[in-house]
């Protein structure tokens, strides 16, 4: 099974932490640090994969990242090399798909997009909205509030809240998760939706609480556990993009961002 | 007594609340909200006066903030009103040095800039070093990490040391803690000095925690306190910027960055 996801956020925001946490692997790790060690002049998309086993199953993971977006003094057009690397991947799928022999096409395009919200408590800043905004007809992205352990549960459903109103708003379309035939399922699928932006936290320490041994941040007040659904949003995340939505989220890249991209090309 | 503080930050680093936590006071609430409610299309300086009893000492304080400072997409240049804030107000003392009848001349001169770096826990940003080399010959900087329960001991103690070395690097000039004249004195003010850059936490509401009542932050695994000095530097920052400095920071800033700004405008 392949999938493409992209990862995209300012230095800082926990963006490497989380992806190891998800996929519970190092793949940041000191032979290919984070983005935040690896800025350039210009923001450059750069992409490494790593080999998964979820469950038994062979997940063959490619993950983009962006360097240097939004860091500088001037983050004008910052989106740009975004833009260029999703639509050179749907480029080369309509190449490959227009041959004459096409048994089996590679799937390079990007099949979900993880955008990072940093917690301020206000709501976006203009350059989320910018990047939304040129990016959301493109590629599915679902936004994350990074580092949720900086909030505190009332603070986070203020923000959460003021952040969907900001998303309707300018009339960003973010991934939507889909309706179940199941109506258990649906019911869940309900609960878990009203969580977007889902608040995630991230660690790279496994340590003991009472006797479990959990993934974690310590600190002198308390454990901030990665995997407790009343500290962060993070099993949410991990299920619906790992175990329930990987497949849906390349049928809606496929079918819709795909196929906008090239109706676009092909009447141009 | 009279003070004038600047507090510098992108919005949603917490500066409101540490201002209200630091004085005691709701000198931001909703009559006068936070700079990340008042953004116009530039960054301007901001002034607000209140009026703080510390140990039945009358202290009128002026706050000037930035509202917009670091919040948009291009933040080129958004320095340059804060330079024009301050060197106004050294004209402005310029010339009313210069009457002939100068009896008693008010000080509107900028004292001290809190300038808050956001917890990356990576280094400083760009705008961080811009701001600063183009600050610290004009006004005495003390640089806070903002939120600093954002990171564990371990992270702030690392990010300190990386902060302090861009910042010996770029040659910027923070305000330095005077020596004193006490033995005693002096060996307590070089374990405080050796926590700058001084790791904030604030916080607008108090709670019960065995037994005290504490201002904090309530999360489910913990309370972050404010004046827990296991917690942060809340109170090494509230001791040294109001109970023991506060004058040497005004003779600092008439004795080097006045006469400073006053031999250039006259040399030239
Ligand atoms: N408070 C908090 N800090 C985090 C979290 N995840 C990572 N960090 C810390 O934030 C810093 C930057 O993390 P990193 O993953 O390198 O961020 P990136 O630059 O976005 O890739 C490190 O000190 C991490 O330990 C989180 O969920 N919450
Ligand atoms: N984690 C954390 N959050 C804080 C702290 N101080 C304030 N906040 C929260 O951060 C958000 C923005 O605070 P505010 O003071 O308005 O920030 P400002 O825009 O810099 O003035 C609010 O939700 C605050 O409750 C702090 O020390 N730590």
């Amino acid at each position: 099974f392949e999938f493409t996801l992209m990862v995209v956020g300012e230095s800082g925001l926990g963006k490497s932490t989380l992806i190891n946490s998800l996929f519970l692997s190092d793949l940041y790790s000191k032979e290919y640090p984070g983005p935040a060690f690896r800025i350039k002049k210009t923001v450059q998309v750069e992409t490494t994969k790593v080999l998964v086993k979820e469950n038994g199953v062979s997940l063959r993971l490619t993950i983009c990242d962006t360097p240097g977006f939004g860091d500088a003094v001037d983050n004008s057009d910052c989106w740009q090399p975004v833009i260029g690397h999703i639509e050179s991947k749907f480029e080369d799928y309509l190449n490959a798909e227009s041959m004459v022999s096409r048994t089996k096409i590679a799937d390079n395009r990007v099949h979900c997009c993880l955008y990072f919200i940093a917690p301020t408590g206000h709501g976006l800043k203009p350059l989320d909205i910018e990047f939304m905004k040129h990016l959301h007809d493109k590629v599915n992205i679902i936004p994350l509030i990074a580092k949720a352990d900086t909030m505190t549960p009332e603070e986070c459903l203020k923000f959460k809240q003021q952040i969907m109103r900001e998303i309707r708003e300018h009339q960003i379309q973010l991934y939507e998760f889909p309706e179940c035939d199941d109506e258990e399922e649906n019911r869940l699928n309900k609960k878990l939706k009203s969580r977007v932006p889902f608040a995630v936290v991230g660690s790279n320490t496994v340590m003991e609480v009472g006797g479990r041994r959990v993934r974690g941040r310590q600190y002198p007040w308390g454990i901030a556990e990665v995997e407790n659904i009343d500290h962060c949003d993070f099993t949410v995340l991990r299920d619906m993009l790992i175990r329930t939505h990987m497949q849906d989220l390349k049928d809606v890249t496929n079918n819709v961002h795909y196929e906008n991209y090239r109706s676009k090309k092909l009447s141009s």
